[in-house]
């Protein structure tokens, strides 16, 4: 069956917000959000983002915070090197 | 501002530039006058001079690429990443590259090649990004027309602290980015839209949702690029969903949330002398249809449905609206009048015809 709309935008944005970590916050690339103990590295890094982009610090990708994601950026990471 | 982490600086204040290669969506010479416009950015507030070297090494080579291009950092097609830059040092150090599948241009279509140079220079002296919106070094791209760009104060602060003040008799400031609680925060102008309300200030529009705690920054130009900053007066004919914007001696209109097209046009169309040359503050009277013109210490009023100015104005603002200054700003909500004088801000009561509170300017934001 074709996939719900609403269940691919999910994935996709999933996708978004990963690839954003990954480029400009540092997210490690083989992060394993189930298997470490303590928060999820994602929403910890998704915190770090919201609050350098002033946003609500929620660790989800709400709305503002994939608006803010899909904006064309410089592509030097916001923290770290 | 922040450094980039380990404080990377250039020891030398003469730095030397060459371009690699040029992008075929601008003219040459448009490609040369945005990169000699984005050095004048950082030189114009430090001692640093940047020269123009044509064939070998410079300290700062500037290069449009593709994709992956062999330094780590692949380029992503159109949007996403635009470009990225190199903090200071040999070899690679100080460059600058751009995501050659952009579409550079030297106005406000696609990606202002000035306005992103400018930002990727900041990296290659030695800044990080940010968290300023206003400043030039916050990661996203926001347009600003080149004419009327200033270095705000965050990035000169940033770049002073790298490499000191420029040897300039008169040290250069830039804007600041309005902080929603700061007490001394004042307005360019004020009104209503659909809803909700836009507080313009520089090249700022502060807006408010009534069903939203936290108020929204923005550029103006990201909502209207075709629009100049520093908006006097603004008010919104809500029977029409217009919202008419003011600046100098031309008005603009806003038909929902676009320009309408022929505009601005000359502000004597609507029945002004010759002798008035700007707008201070204005609000339209839903309920009368008549609209409230603020200059100086007088003001007129204008009938929307005759489309004509009433006669017998202009009238002393004193006399009809009590004790309020000047107006910076005004605003109709709820069937009250909300003047702005400064930091101070004035219930006015239309049918009581009376002051009936007295507020800061920020009581708006939740502070």
């Amino acid at each position: 069956f074709p996939v719900a709309p609403e269940a691919e935008d999910e994935g996709k944005n999933l996708q978004l917000v990963e690839n954003y970590l990954q480029n400009f916050y540092n997210l490690q690339r083989d992060h394993q959000p189930h298997l470490k103990k303590g928060e999820n590295p994602l929403a910890a890094k998704l915190k770090e983002m919201q609050e350098f982009f002033g946003l609500q610090v929620t660790g989800k990708p709400d709305l503002d915070t994939l608006e803010i994601m899909k904006k064309p950026r410089c592509g030097i990471p916001d923290i770290g090197q | 501002y922040v450094f980039t982490p380990g404080n990377p600086k250039w020891k030398r204040n003469n730095l030397t530039y060459r371009i690699l290669n040029y992008t075929p969506k601008m003219r040459r010479a448009d490609v040369n006058e945005a990169i000699r416009k984005a050095l004048s950015v950082w030189s114009n507030v430090t001692p640093l001079t940047f020269r123009k070297v044509e064939d070998k090494e410079a300290d700062i080579m500037i290069s449009f690429a593709y994709r992956d291009h062999h330094d780590n950092s692949p380029f992503d097609g159109p949007n996403g990443q635009l470009a990225h830059a190199f903090q200071p040092g040999e070899g690679i150090g100080g460059d600058v590259h751009l995501d050659e599948e952009e579409a550079w241009t030297k106005d406000g279509r696609g990606y202002n090649l000035f306005i992103v140079i400018a930002h990727e220079l900041g990296h290659s002296l030695g800044l990080s990004h940010s968290n300023d919106p206003g400043a030039l070094m916050y990661p996203t791209y926001s347009y600003t027309d080149p004419k009327e760009f200033l270095l705000p104060q965050d990035d000169i602060d940033g770049i002073q602290a790298i490499y000191g003040q420029s040897n300039a008799a008169v040290q250069p400031t830039g804007p600041i980015t309005p902080q929603t609680c700061d007490p001394n925060l004042t307005f360019d102008a004020i009104t209503t839209l659909r809803g909700e309300i836009i507080f313009f200030k520089g090249r700022y529009m502060l807006r408010k949702h009534p069903a939203r705690t936290e108020t929204e920054l923005n550029f103006i130009s990201l909502f209207w690029p075709k629009l100049p900053s520093g908006i006097q007066a603004a008010y919104e004919n809500v029977e029409r969903d217009e919202v008419l914007l003011f600046k100098e001696d031309k008005y603009w209109v806003l038909r929902g949330y676009d320009i309408a097209p022929g505009y601005p046009k000359p502000i004597y169309r609507l029945g002004f002398p010759k002798t008035v040359k700007r707008v201070n503050a204005a609000y339209s009277d839903e309920t009368t249809g008549k609209t409230y013109f603020f200059i100086a210490d007088r003001y007129w009023r204008y009938d929307e449905n005759k489309k004509s100015m009433d006669h017998g104005y202009p009238r002393k603002i004193v006399s009809d609206f009590g004790k309020i200054g000047r107006v910076d700003a005004v605003f109709q909500k709820d069937g009250y009048v909300y003047f702005f004088h400064g930091t101070t801000q004035f219930q006015f009561d239309p049918r009581a015809k009376r002051i009936i509170g007295q507020m800061k300017s920020i009581s708006w934001f939740n502070c």
